[in-house]
Parts: C-alpha cells; sequence; structure tokens
C-alpha cells in the first residue's frame, strides 16, 4: 500500500526539496519503492536528481494533458522515481484558477494509477497557491520541515489553516505526518529557542531527528546526487538516514 | 525624487526580506529617507522591524480600499517607514485574479501619492504570481539577491523573462538596479563558484559587495532589530553599509 506524503512550507529556503531528495533516497536506500513528485515550478528536485525536465511533466498530469504513467521516469538509484517538473506548472496556477475541481487535479492522476511504490513524497513550492492544494488534497499526510531560524515560525499558523480548510474541501483523513527540524546551527543561540518552541507547539508530532546544518547538504544537489552518494560519513547523511527510519516505525507503529 | 526598488526573487530563503530591512536600515542611516512596503503575506519584514501589522496594510492599499498614506506608518527607527502587510494578501491573488489591470494596483496607488522618501524597497514573496508583478510593474528597479548555493541559479532564467513580460506589459523602463550576493560561506566549495558563474551571467549590474552568511543576521529579526541595532562590529553590519554605499554611488553617476 503507498502512503502520499506532500512536504509543505510556504515559507522559502527551510529544506522542502532538501527533505524531499535525501528522504526519498535514504527510503529507498532502505529497499522502500518511492515516488518522487515535483511540483514546484521552479524544478530543484528534478534537477536536484540529475533529471531532464522535458517531455511529460506534473504540468501535463495536473492539466489532464497525460495519465500519471506517462510521466513517471526511472531515476539512477534503484527504487527511486520521479515525475518531474519544469517552468511549464507556472501556467497551472492562472489556466486552473476558474475550476472548481482545481485542486483535486493530483488526488484525480494518482487515484486513476495504483503504482507498486511504498511512499510518494510530493515537493511544494513556497507558496499556499493551487500547486501546494493539490499537494495537500492528494495527501495522506503533511510532513512539515521548519527552519531553526526566527522567521521560519511566522508563516506556520497559516499553514495550518490552510491544512485546515483543505481538510475541510476535500480531504478530511489529512493527517500531519510530523515536523522536521532542519537547518540546526549550534553557533545561533536562537536555533535550540525554535526547537523548544516548535516541539510546545506540535508536541509529539515533531521527529526526535532534527538535521544540521551541513554544507555537504548545500553542495550534493550541484553534482545532482544525493547525499548518499556524495558523503554517506556527513551529518547530513546520518540526519536524514534516521529520519527515513523514524518515519518508517511511525508508519509501522499505526 | 524617489526611486521605488522591488527586491525579488521567486526562489526562497535567498535574503529578499533580510536585504530589505538592513539595506533600508543602512540608507536611513545615510540620511536617505526609506519608505519599506511589505507585499509578502508572510509579514517578515513587518515583524523583523518590530511592528504590528493591524489597520491599514498592503492589502487594503491593493485592493483600492485604503490609499497609501493610510497604510505608512512609523518605525522606531528615524528616517525609515513602513507599509506593513499581513495574511490578508494572500486573498489578493485570488480576488484579483480576474481584473485585467490586476498588476497595477500598487503603482497608481504610489503615483497617486507623492512622498518625500528617496528610496522605496518592496519586499516581494517567493512566488511570480500578482503580488510580485504588481512589485515589478511599479519598480523603476529591480534588486535581485541571489543566495551563493546550488540551487539559487535555477530560477534567475525564469525571473528574468517575468521581467521581460512584465516590461513589455506595464513598464518599459523597468531596470535592473543590481544583483547582490548573500548567504557567501567561505566554507562552501560551490559559493566561489555560483559568485564567478553569477557575475559572468550578469556582469556589471552585480554589486561588488558579497554578504556573508552571518549568525548576526539571523538573530537580529527575532528582536525586531536591524542588523545596526543587533551588531553594528558585524561582517553583516558591515556589508549591508557597504551595500547602501555602492547603491547609492550608482544613483549618483546615473
Ligand atoms: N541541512 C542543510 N544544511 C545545509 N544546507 C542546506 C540544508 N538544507 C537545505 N540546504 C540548502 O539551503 C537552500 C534551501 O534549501 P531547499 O532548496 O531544500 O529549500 P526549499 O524549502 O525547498 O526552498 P524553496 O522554498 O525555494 O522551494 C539550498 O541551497 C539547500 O542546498
Ligand atoms: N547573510 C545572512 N546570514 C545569515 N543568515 C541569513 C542571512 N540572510 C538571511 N539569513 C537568514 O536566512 C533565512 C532566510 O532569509 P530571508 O527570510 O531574508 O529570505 P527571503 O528570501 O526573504 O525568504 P522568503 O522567500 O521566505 O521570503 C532567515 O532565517 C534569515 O534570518
Ligand atoms: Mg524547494
Ligand atoms: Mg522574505
Amino acid at each position: 500500500e503507498r502512503r502520499i506524503i506532500a512536504v509543505a512550507n510556504q515559507k522559502g529556503g527551510v529544506g522542502k526539496t532538501t527533505t524531499v531528495i535525501n528522504l526519498g533516497a535514504a527510503l529507498a536506500a532502505l529497499e522502500e519503492p518511492v515516488l518522487v513528485a515535483d511540483l514546484d515550478p521552479q524544478g530543484n528536485c528534478t534537477s536536484g536528481l540529475g533529471c531532464q525536465s522535458d517531455g511529460v511533466t506534473s504540468y501535463e498530469v495536473l492539466e489532464g494533458l497525460q495519465p500519471l504513467a506517462a510521466g513517471i521516469r526511472k531515476t539512477r538509484f534503484p527504487n527511486l522515481e520521479l515525475l518531474p517538473a519544469n517552468a511549464n506548472l507556472v501556467g497551472a496556477e492562472i489556466e486552473l484558477a476558474s475550476d472548481p475541481h482545481r485542486a483535486q487535479r493530483l488526488d484525480g492522476a494518482l487515484r486513476a494509477q495504483p503504482t507498486s511504490h511504498r511512499w510518494v513524497l510530493i515537493d511544494c513550492p513556497p507558496s499556499l497557491g493551487v500547486l501546494t492544494a493539490n499537494a495537500l488534497a492528494a495527501a495522506d499526510g503533511v510532513l512539515i520541515p521548519i527552519q531553526c531560524e526566527y522567521f521560519a515560525l511566522e508563516g506556520v499558523g497559516e499553514l495550518m489553516r490552510t491544512i485546515e480548510r483543505v481538510r475541510a474541501a476535500w480531504n478530511p483523513g489529512l493527517a500531519i505526518d510530523g515536523v522536521v527540524l532542519t537547518l540546526f546551527d549550534e553557533r545561533l543561540s536562537l536555533a535550540q529557542q525554535v526547537v523548544t518552541e516548535v516541539r510546545r507547539f506540535f508536541g509529539e508530532a515533531v521527529f526526535a531527528t532534527v538535521v544540521p546544518r551541513n554544507v555537504r547538504l548545500a553542495e550534493a544537489p550541484s553534482f545532482g546526487r544525493t547525499i548518499f552518494e556524495h558523503d554517506i560519513r556527513s551529518r547530513g547523511a546520518r540526519a536524514y538516514l534516521a529520519l527515513a527510519e523514524e518515519l518508517m516505525a511511525r508508519r509501522r507503529d499505526e
């Protein structure tokens, strides 16, 4: 059975893409088949995995021009497939604006196409528009990366309200699969305060694993590599492996 | 005379808000009156300057419910005023979607209201929707913060195409006032490559000043302080002061 997780936070640069790529790669390395769905017009997931974004992408799937299967492609990593994205997705926000079912396009495409993946990780853009709405409407759960810096807490209330709206309108079963603290920099006195405050707000939902700020994670995508290829001994690699194991354990416990 | 600058880049977390707050504060410290206009529904500029976001905000001004003057408020910093933002702005994207003149709302409000500011710095959200279109249509120039990391270069082409579209549709005189390299981390071998590549792509437009990754800059907004209040001896403070002087020199040379 497949679990669909939207990795979302409208705050920019908090590690959504880095989490989708490396959590996806960790799950794949642990023999769990993963589909990464790139729903960000910037296509950072697509390029970060070293893939091209020509041919059928998430744009054609959202617009109903192609079935999901036509867009799914293999990556060089075993157990890891990708639905790529490119800048055409910017058009979807405008083109779908008048369609009352605009937020249910991805959900329809995923329901119509059973696949053998155990996990589907959807990378969202830094906004709460129609693309993120599609991801939340299609998802079983949301994973919220929160950067351990000041502005990181500002948007969380807005994100929670959006999740409520999506539950009310399209997806009553949408769960919070977890909150992952990212870009933790121990030199920043503020970072620990953010960790404490986030744990107070979200409680048990916050993963024990905290992803440190780690230079290796910033370098890896420029080579189209996951952190495991780039530097498996790094703190970044260990953190995403631990996060994958925690996510799998939470699923077993259900 | 007033110069209106949109600080824009759809890539998230590249230092747009940090640049608007601290470049604004540096210009104000150099006796140049500044208006900061927050056009991001996250309202990070508003909270980073220690201001509230109740009452009249950029939402009411864009919707034509209130004139610009009603939204402008003093901050505790001399020569620095603010048009605040809050999450109501999310509504503007949807409410204005059917208005053919949706992108010219801010321009209209600014033209209708001469002010004594020498600079207007507009903080944009991490997207290329109607809010950023309003900023670009109203601006004399664009300042593009680019983070010295891999994904930072990915979206630049898309941003340039958007600027072209805005020039063709609404604002033929829109200039590139400059590109500022931010979050430069000398431990990251990639950072220097990004600097070289950005200088090759943008040439003279790139400011000589490169803003280093500096813990003090990340701490300042949690106290509602500018970098100059928080730690005036820091590398972050020196960088934004140098950037302000460079921007002023470019304006004199015109
Ligand atoms: N733990 C980390 N350590 C060091 N660098 C990181 C880490 N996580 C992310 N980064 C870097 O920070 C930048 C932002 O990360 P990323 O692109 O994953 O964020 P995002 O939330 O997907 O951004 P956007 O909002 O634009 O989609 C990237 O340059 C990335 O390489
Ligand atoms: N030079 C710097 N050194 C250290 N931290 C920085 C620097 N510039 C920005 N930051 C921190 O990085 C994070 C992202 O910066 P900021 O919020 O200014 O980016 P942004 O482009 O405005 O983000 P968004 O796309 O969400 O609007 C913030 O936590 C900020 O404090
Ligand atoms: Mg991303
Ligand atoms: Mg910002």
